[in-house]
């Protein structure tokens, strides 16, 4: 089974 | 005030076909550099960055930067009123919570105006570094579209797997599994029909073929697609526009549990 990861995760918020 | 003028109308037309099923709202960034978008899709999964460079208008004027909040259905059911080869102006002046777009027919017959009314919207600007990616690979846009359209008929999630080989688009569902294999072909008659792999290290990753599936909405703006990937990180996926800028899509992986 997979989980979604967010682009949050990634990426910093500016 | 801001101004920009668009002589190939259905450019435009069809940006915002690609964009208006992943986002709802977004601000529309104007500045001298050009007319940008960067948001993400409700879930905080998938962001789309587009950029029209003014270079690329045959005319462009932004006195100050401007941020213009739209919302993206209604702004594509005006430019849907435009015909396809209509010239698109887009128009705001400072201080008004209005845009207009104005639609002049080739033979300038036919002069329409229609104004929208503008948003305030909360948005989150993500800071995405440049990075080095393991695996570029550079295909036709329709095969590419074909390949996530006949995959999501098997499942819903795609597994990209770059290796010396070539690269797999595989899908596995209820009824049964899929793989579709690209081989590099550098040798066509076209360089748009070419598929070129440039791997420095194999990758494989999953994701929501739901939400590539949306990306290649954008298929109509260009003949071929860039599909950037390295382990761990959100793949992108380009559409050139027209010796203006880009639409890039990206979207984060789905890891094992």
């Amino acid at each position: 089974c997979s989980s979604q990861t967010m682009l949050t995760e990634f990426f910093s918020m500016n | 005030m801001f101004e920009l003028r668009l002589v190939q109308g259905s450019l435009l037309k069809k940006v915002l076909e690609s964009i208006k099923d992943l986002v709802n709202d977004a601000n529309f960034d104007c500045s001298s550099t050009g007319f940008s978008l960067q948001a993400m899709d409700s879930s905080h999964v998938a962001l789309v960055a587009l950029l029209l460079r003014s270079e690329g208008f045959e005319h462009y004027r932004c006195d100050r930067n401007l941020t213009m909040g739209m919302n993206l259905a209604n702004m594509a059911k005006m430019l849907k009123c435009a015909g396809n080869d209509d010239i698109i102006t887009i128009k705001a002046d400072d201080g008004t919570d209005t845009v207009t777009f104005m639609f002049e027919s080739p033979s300038q017959d036919k002069i329409s105006d229609f104004e929208m009314k503008l948003m305030d919207i909360d948005s989150e600007h993500l800071g995405i570094p440049e990075a080095e990616y393991e695996a570029i690979i550079r295909m036709p846009s329709a095969e590419f579209a074909r390949i996530c359209r006949d995959l999501s008929s098997i499942g819903d999630t795609v597994v990209i797997s770059v290796t010396k080989e070539g690269v797999r688009f595989s899908a596995r569902g209820d009824i049964g599994a899929a793989n579709i294999v690209c081989r590099q072909n550098a040798t066509v008659d076209k360089p748009e029909d070419a598929t070129i792999i440039e791997m420095q290290e194999p990758v494989t990753l999953t994701f929501a073929l739901r939400y590539m599936n949306s990306f290649t909405k954008a298929t109509p703006l260009a003949e071929q697609v860039t599909i950037s990937m390295s382990s761990d990180l959100p793949v992108v996926v380009e559409y050139k526009v027209a010796g203006m800028g880009y639409i890039r899509y990206y979207l984060a992986p789905k890891i094992e549990e």
